[in-house]
């Protein structure tokens, strides 16, 4: 089935977004 | 009109717990074992993760133990039992250089996991003891090599370890067995 990853660089962006 | 993408949550693929171990000598392990938190989105983990004290400030003894959901952060669930734990073991010094950076890391990593079975991956502890912290990212089958190894290189990266600095895999089985104060490892990267 489909697999859901993220990158380092947009999990980390998304800690600091409101 | 804002667009979807900053409305809307991000999935992760599993949901996750978030467990805090305080050691209260006059309780059970069991008892000393809190959940804190579960949650199935980028948002939601960094919701908790901004909210909770970071693992340099507990005191000597705590745990963080984050699971999949359904796995008790302990080597005797049925998930763990047959499994192992990348072990990284820190210095006294590296409390407060290293500690928080890596535990994020590691609390990441789990969402960035490229291998061909990230099912492999249980969850993540970090420890806090005077001797010198641990962190480990544990897996549940530690016969499955390839993606052992996919998950200790990836993880080494991460981190920015020395190449020639190795981190050693052991299985719960040795951990829980060993007679000396130290376990062999399975593999190490």
């Amino acid at each position: 089935g489909t697999r859901i990853i993220y990158d380092r660089k947009f999990l980390l962006d998304c800690r600091s977004s409101p | 009109v804002t667009s979807p993408e900053q409305y809307i949550k991000h999935p992760l693929q599993h949901r996750w717990a978030l467990w805090y171990f305080k050691n209260d000598k006059s309780k059970s392990w069991t008892e000393n074992l809190r959940l804190i938190s579960k949650f199935d989105t980028v948002e939601d983990f960094w919701a908790l993760y901004n909210h909770i004290q970071q693992p340099s400030k507990l005191g000597f003894g705590c745990d963080y133990c984050l699971f999949k959901d359904g796995i008790k952060p302990m080597w005797e669930d049925d998930r763990n039992k047959l499994g192992g734990r990348w072990l990284m073991t820190l210095s006294k010094q590296q409390r407060h250089n290293d500690l928080d950076r890596y535990w994020m890391e590691t609390l990441s990593l789990r969402c960035q996991l490229h291998t061909d079975c990230p099912e492999d991956v249980c969850g993540a502890v970090v420890n806090v003891r005077p001797k010198g912290d641990k962190i480990s990212i544990w897996t549940g089958n530690c016969q499955n090599r390839d993606a052992i190894m996919t998950i200790g290189q990836q993880y080494k990266e991460r981190l920015s370890i020395p190449i020639k600095t190795l981190i050693g895999y052991q299985s719960h089985d040795d951990t829980s067995s060993k007679s000396g104060s130290t376990t062999k490892n399975m593999y190490s990267v």
